[in-house]
């Protein structure tokens, strides 16, 4: 399974839809300080359930919304889908009803003041299911395969009682 | 489980020695279960010595080692397991440029053994040049991002902010 | 005591306001007393936002921003003081290119007006070239340290590990 | 007063006698991961005064002192010595008597497991003197003119009750 493309619309500094496709092995994100690139990094975690504002470094969820800029207003809706291409070898019991075409279509969505909604190919969905889906693969939100900015020494650093989250999610 | 736990423990070790010793141009490099006799409920340990120097306490090694060591230990526990992506956000931050190179071609060996996809974000022209494609993010219009499909070639004219 | 500091706050605020223009190409920043009406207890509050951008919570802000804006409170407060020394120990990591040049140009600014002296370390060759003089640490002896004198037009040959 | 040149011997990596001259106001350090340069700011704040081994990354005092390598022995002795230059209207009282021909030396050894001594220009002193020394210049080991790898984004996610130190250390 792999995850062939994801779609952003009002997420923090992304106020229009933005689509960004995984059609290659290495896909290299460039640009100035301040454009944009770590905010592409949490719609990842935020669709894929992350829940504490703080490892989104905000102070509550409205602030993963939009909230404008000099030349335009605020937005109150943001959402983030994640495209997943799949093939039957790779998914546990849990998720096998997924596969139809061989894709999986994980949508979340948030509305100020309101929370949000998970979507899977369509269909309302609650966190768990979308938590379920991405525990199984080893991977989500917190999941070792995702490097934060300013992190990578940190695996080093951990009490030794800590580190081993890595074996248990590889096991 | 227990039996789960030492066997996935076993293969992520050794990858990790051997990754480390790629990595590092040589030195050795190994993990041990300590603080416990269950596999279950015990610590994870890493023990390295960059070469010519003496096995120390992981603390005393320099920035860009311990990031070196950390990466050997992620692709050690990535290549065995399902997951659908990589996202590394500027981990070549703290590297030189020789050790920037030997990040990058880990990460272009290992796409070739597995089909996983990678996302990695950076401000190194040496990491932008391995990649198979790059994206720019941009803020033309103050405090709005928008991606453009950036050339490699064009790299130095349009992202000179970069 | 109260007076000092009050007298303080106000001179580092104004510099501070004044650096982050310069380190950022506009926008606005400046510093408040929170928490305490008495200036011996209260917490220090930076305000800023970005140009473009408008006053947001600092934790929002990005990694190289984040780096900028504290260059900018490190450089107002240092300006007043007496310390013998300024030690800058890879502070241009997260910084684009464009962002590092203005970090260096307010370096050589400050050491116009003052005599302080600045220790840099760095692996960016932009910063690199900004220097009066540059001290190379290599390990020819694996796991000693030697330090030799680095010429900068040959960086390229003697530091290829750079 | 500054600092015009510094001499470490047997202090971490740096086995062999090395002497750092600051001679100019920009003064750069490079060189490859691990080679050095970092340890030469741990020296600095060795001798102005640091005591907790931790913030000089070991876990003891022992391990400031050259461990060896695979070439050469461990050694038993470290020292590092801050060369200043002063004038008077630079230093506080209670560094005035030490203006004697505009120089202080301030030298720290440590021997292994038994513990360290200062020296100002030549005469053994206690610690406390070395950091009041460097007190009243507003520096010393954890001012904030010493930014350690890694750290420079923590003034400002630091709790607005720790900032205010940059205060304090200016007024
Ligand atoms: N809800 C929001 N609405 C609008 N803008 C936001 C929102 N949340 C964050 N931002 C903006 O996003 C910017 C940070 O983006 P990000 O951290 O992705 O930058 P980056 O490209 O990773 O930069 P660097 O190279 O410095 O790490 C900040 O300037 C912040 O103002
Ligand atoms: N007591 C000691 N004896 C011998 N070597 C030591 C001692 N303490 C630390 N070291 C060595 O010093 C090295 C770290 O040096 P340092 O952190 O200064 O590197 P650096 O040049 O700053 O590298 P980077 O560019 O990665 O930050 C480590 O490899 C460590 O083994
Ligand atoms: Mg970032
Ligand atoms: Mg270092």
């Amino acid at each position: 399974m792999f995850i062939s493309k994801i779609k952003l619309s009002g997420f923090k500094s992304f106020s229009d839809e933005t689509v960004l496709n995984f059609d290659y092995s290495l896909n290299g994100i460039i640009g100035p300080n301040g454009s944009g690139k770590s905010n592409i990094v949490e719609a990842i975690k935020w669709v894929m359930g992350e829940n504490s504002s703080k490892s989104l470094r905000g102070s509550g969820m409205n602030d993963i919304i939009f909230s404008g800029s000099t030349t335009k207003a605020s937005k109150n809706i943001a959402s983030v889908t994640l495209f997943l291409k799949i093939d039957s070898k790779d998914i546990s019991s849990s998720s096998k009803k997924y596969i139809n075409s061989g894709n999986i279509e994980v949508e979340r969505q948030i509305i100020r003041d309101t929370g949000s909604t998970y979507r899977i190919n369509g269909k309302e969905v609650r966190a768990k299911d979308v938590q379920f889906l991405f525990a199984d693969l080893s991977s989500g939100s917190r999941a070792t395969n995702i490097i934060d900015q300013g992190s990578i020494g940190n695996l080093i650093t951990q009490k030794p009682s800590e580190r081993r989250r890595i074996l248990d999610e590889a096991a | 489980a227990r039996n789960r736990v030492l066997n996935t423990f076993a293969s992520i070790n050794s990858t990790f020695s051997e990754l480390f010793k790629k990595l590092f141009d040589g030195g050795k490099a190994y993990l041990e279960l300590i603080e416990s006799e269950d596999p279950l409920e015990a610590g994870l340990e890493l023990l390295v010595s960059p070469p010519g120097k003496k096995l120390q306490r992981i603390s005393l090694l320099s920035g860009g080692e311990k990031a070196l060591a950390s990466l050997a230990l992620i692709f050690s526990t990535f290549i065995n397991r399902q997951t659908p992506i990589c996202i590394l956000d500027e981990v070549d931050a703290p590297l030189d440029d020789f050790n920037v190179e030997r990040f990058c071609s880990l990460l272009k060996e290992t796409t070739k053994i597995t089909n996983k996809k990678f996302l990695v974000i950076t401000h190194n022209k040496i990491t932008m040049g391995y990649m198979n494609k790059v994206y720019g993010v941009t803020m033309n219009e103050p405090g709005i991002s928008k991606l453009v499909s950036v050339n490699l070639d064009k790299i130095d004219s349009e992202f000179a902010a970069e």
